[in-house]
């Protein structure tokens, strides 16, 4: 079956969608098949492919709540390899409809359950900021979570909540779920507190933390706002070099 | 009584907090008496006033569940004027523990009905990343909303549906809520993207935008590790007198 990555962290802004849009278009890029799954009633990830608000009629919120089929929510992007499952504020109801109902966190995990999954390397879910029962059911349907880790204090703070709530997780709904690694995001090698941060990181993480850092960057903040990944805006910018290296380490780490 | 102000926007990471405790200690240096009422799990505005996790004993979670008074919860802070409700990640489970009962959203507001919240001019409340019940209670024992803009491409997408939960509020639990203003943050001068998002925002919000733009600026980012807010951690800096001077303008448009 594919690799199942949450990309998740209850610290808002630290580049989760940015992370899921741009690695997932970069192991596309590297002929891997791709699904994102929006799970952020945001939406953004959706937006940032260019998914116009009209066209998110089958959505995450009916897999989650009308049992909808995974083949009737994926649509595919302007991206060779790029599918996507579409998010829209109705998501924001689900914490409230599914209460305290049985098997509330197995939603997501059954609607992968059918055999449309295998068509995908990759599934990569982009989790709101919060560890609520969206992104719950997210570490249950995966095989691994993804840390985007923002080099700045407050990131550093929430962390250790995060590693417990997989924990617990694994102790219970998902004893395979492991943690796949931490990404730092918007470093800035001239800022101290950056540096300081991914020293704190890689003493504390050690391995977990990807070699690959992912510079704070310019084109990746506006990429976004023409509805493509910063590969296809600009494919040589710093942001989009980063991106492909941390593919590229992703996929020998998998492999290996 | 005083006016009380939710520091809102489900968008992650655009400087709730950051404009929370310095806004707050800006009031506070002007001789306001202020109260920050940190309602997000992440525990941010605790952790950035210097409140240790073993000095959080009774806290917001204990307003919201166990009917706690504001005056066993209220803690003063080491800067003049500033007192602090703390917060842990117990909130995080308010939304369950609260689910579909009765008076769920008029929690807070019930909170603050005692006489203790009287002896403040201005009571901020730093919300968590999300229009959940911990959001919706802000609101609704709030007299105006505040709006962290950050002038990126992804935060003027949520903005629409924040200010249509405003009106849903005003509708229903809160008929006095209004937008008190929007503050632009994290402004760089030399993005275009900056240039863009505050001129759609001044063109479509109007006089509700600040005229007061908070630059990004290194030095708020260090100070909460240093338990300070940025006045007292480097006052001359860039984001200390951007915050002075926000404080100002709103003292003045309150008192017009
Ligand atoms: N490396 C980077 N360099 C510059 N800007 C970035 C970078 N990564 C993300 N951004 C920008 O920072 C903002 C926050 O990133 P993003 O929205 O991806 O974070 P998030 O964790 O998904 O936020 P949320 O918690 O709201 O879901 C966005 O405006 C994005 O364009
Ligand atoms: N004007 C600024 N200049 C530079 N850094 C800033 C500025 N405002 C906030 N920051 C930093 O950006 C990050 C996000 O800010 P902050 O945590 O205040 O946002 P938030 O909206 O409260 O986030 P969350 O959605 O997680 O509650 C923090 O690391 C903070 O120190
Ligand atoms: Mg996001
Ligand atoms: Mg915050």
């Amino acid at each position: 079956g594919p690799v199942i990555l949450s990309v998740a962290n209850q610290k808002g802004g630290v580049g989760k969608t940015t992370t899921s849009i741009n690695l997932g278009a970069a192991l596309a890029a590297r002929g891997q098949s791709v699904l994102i799954v929006d799970l952020d009633p945001q939406g953004n990830a959706s937006t940032g492919l260019g998914v116009a608000l009209d066209d998110r009629i089958v959505t995450t919120y009916d897999l989650l709540i009308e049992e909808a089929k995974l083949q009737d929510v994926a649509q595919i992007t302007d991206f060779p390899n790029l599918v996507i499952a579409p998010a829209t504020t109705d998501l924001s109801s689900v914490d409230i409809e599914l209460g305290k109902s049985e098997g509330r966190i197995l939603r997501l995990k059954n609607a992968f359950s059918g055999a449309a999954i295998e068509a995908f390397d990759y599934v990569i879910i982009d989790c709101p900021p919060s560890l609520n029962l969206l992104t719950l059911n997210a570490f249950v349907a995966s095989t691994a979570v993804l840390v985007p880790l923002q080099t700045e204090f407050f990131a550093l703070e929430g962390l250790s909540q995060l590693l417990l709530t997989v924990r617990d997780v694994r102790d219970g709904a998902n004893p395979a779920l492991r943690i796949d690694g931490v990404v730092l995001t918007m470093y800035d090698k001239r800022n101290n507190l950056c540096i300081q941060v991914e020293n704190d990181a890689r003493e504390n993480l050690g391995d977990l933390v990807y070699r690959t850092v992912i510079p704070r960057n310019v084109r990746l903040s506006e990429a976004p706002s023409f509805a493509q990944p910063v590969l296809n805006y600009d494919p040589n910018s710093r942001g989009a070099i980063a991106y492909k290296s941390l593919a590229s380490e992703m996929l020998k780490r998998h492999e290996g």
